[in-house]
């Protein structure tokens, strides 16, 4: 499967709606410090279903919403739309095609969507069960993942090798 | 359960030794059980000897071979059931221009079975990718996105601006 | 005891707040005693808000953003006593190439009551340096010195042998 | 006061005498991954009187001598000379020119000395006790500083703090 196009609006720094194609090989993603570059790794972690509002650096899942500057109002919600493309059929669902969908409120209140019809937060995590996306598993790497391996926390380290096996 | 997770184990040790020489030219790792008679339990320990040095501990090596020893284990174990799209972030950062480019050749030979997504500030990383997204923030605290060209002659990137509906 | 550290917190305090400005062109920050009544033992918070955005927590700014902070408050401490040199071992590496020059700039503004040793890769800090000298391993395992003149013109380093007995 | 030269011979991979020369100002040490940049840092915290093992990355403080490679011998014993140019008046000595040498043998036995003249490693260490060098202050800035800073094991942070007051 791979991912065909990320559409965010409301969250975090992405203010304005932004659509984003990805396509397969080699894509990278420069700017910057601050500009928006983990935000948008942070989204795809979202809508695919991440339940620790400190994994995506905040205090409560409503802290995704962007919060306003200066010059410009807080909003309201957040929303992203993830694209995927499945004719392999890599995931256990006959659509050749998956729009995976996760909206959040000021209130907390959230709305999840496959295919645009609303379904559980659980529905989107179990798609991707036995993938291993959106577990601690190579979906992504970052330095502390760097950090953690190479510590003699061996905790950590074993956990990993649990997980693949 | 012993013997599956036994069985990973040998899968990832093998991975990792043909990871790290390939990473590290002629240079030998290895991964051992620090107790073989109780694998569920037992300390995993990663001993490592870049080119023409004698194998020891992970701790006297320098903090780029360190984080390239970490990215072979990691890709060891993300051999084992490669995901179909994996975020690196800034996972380049300890590495000197060398060992970026052998660290992109890596991902290239697994860019046909997994989409890669770089997020990076450098730019040998820039130049082997399939294309290029740059995130900025003209308007303070607000993201938007480009598509990138990077211009090998004039060595400067030059943008125009996409993603919008 | 409890003066002298409430002295020294409103040196740092100030220091920090003037060098943060400086690092993030229209950013401010502060530092804040979680405990006023109770100095010697209270946690400090740092809260940051690179400029246009609101004044917040540090744990939703970027990592380059976190990095460059903490230069601003590692530097505001040794403001209060400033040591003849210093020793910065890849400091710069998470920092986008404005951000190392804003931070070369503010080394070259102590640079003159401190003698400054940086240890990096990074080509922009190279040029702002007085003085060059490369560590290479020709024979594996065994470290050399050499001097390096960084040709502008020809974008390449020349370097000369230097350093033995 | 400032470092005029750093003469090391044995000391982790210097397996050749090297004698390095600082000047006034900014500057900058470069090389890859592994060459050795870090081990120049090392020499000079460890003639400073450094005396953890640990934070010069070894088991015990012999580690630093020379282990050998695949093609030469470990050494015997591991050495090192700093040059400080005390004309200002800085520590608390009537030199003007000061020598400050370390060294230590396979069985663990060290020598220090001050102006060639044998001494203890507390008298080095005392002469540096005044000025912050030579303990957790400001002398060496490097990564795993600028995150224990920003962690919020505020403990790290007051301790900083403190030291400065
Ligand atoms: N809810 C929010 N509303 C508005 N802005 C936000 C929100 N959450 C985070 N931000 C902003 O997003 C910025 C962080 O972006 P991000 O982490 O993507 O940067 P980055 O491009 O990865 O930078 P770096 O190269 O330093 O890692 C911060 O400056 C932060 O203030
Ligand atoms: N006692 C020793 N004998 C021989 N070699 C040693 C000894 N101690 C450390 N080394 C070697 O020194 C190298 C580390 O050097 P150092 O940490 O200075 O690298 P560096 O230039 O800082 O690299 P990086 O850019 O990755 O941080 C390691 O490869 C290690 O094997
Ligand atoms: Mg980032
Ligand atoms: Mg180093």
């Amino acid at each position: 499967m791979h991912l065909e196009k990320l559409q965010i609006f409301g969250f975090k720094s992405f203010a304005q709606k932004l659509s984003l194609e990805f396509g397969p090989g080699i894509t990278g993603v420069v700017g910057p410090n601050g500009c928006g570059k983990t935000n948008v790794a942070d989204a795809i972690r979202w809508v695919l279903g991440e339940q620790s509002a400190n994994e995506l650096r905040g205090a409560s899942m409503s802290d995704v919403i962007f919060d306003g500057t200066k010059a410009r109002k807080r909003l309201g919600r957040a929303e992203v739309t993830l694209t995927i493309d499945n004719s392999a059929g890599y995931l256990p669902t006959d659509y050749a095609k998956i729009l995976i969908g996760r909206k959040i409120y000021r209130s907390g209140e959230s709305e999840y969507s496959i295919n645009k019809s609303t379904c559980r937060l659980r529905d989107i995590r179990d798609l991707f069960l036995d993938t291993g996306i959106g577990t601690r598993t190579y979906s992504l790497i970052e330095r502390k993942m760097v950090d953690s391996v190479l510590s003699d926390s061996a905790g950590h380290r074993r956990f990993m090798f649990e997980e693949a096996a | 359960a012993k013997e599956m997770f036994v069985k990973t184990f040998e899968l990832v040790r093998r991975n990792f030794t043909r990871m790290f020489s390939r990473l590290f030219e002629g240079g030998e790792a290895d991964l051992r059980l620090l107790e073989p008679g109780n694998p569920l339990d037992s300390p995993i320990e990663i001993v490592a000897s870049p080119g023409g040095k004698k194998l020891g501990r992970l701790s006297l090596l320098s903090g780029g071979e360190r984080a390239l020893t970490a990215i072979a284990l990691l890709f060891a174990i993300y051999m084992v059931k490669p995901s179909p799209f994996c975020i690196l972030d800034e996972v380049d950062a300890p590495l000197d221009d060398a060992n970026v480019k052998r660290f992109i050749r890596m991902l290239r030979e697994f860019a046909d079975r997994t989409q890669f997504i770089v997020i990076t500030h450098n730019k040998v990383t820039m130049q082997a990718t399939d294309r290029l997204y740059g995130v900025t923030m003209e308007e303070s605290g607000i993201s938007k996105v480009v598509s990138v060209r990077l211009d090998a002659a004039r060595n400067e990137a030059e943008s125009e601006e996409i993603a919008y509906e």
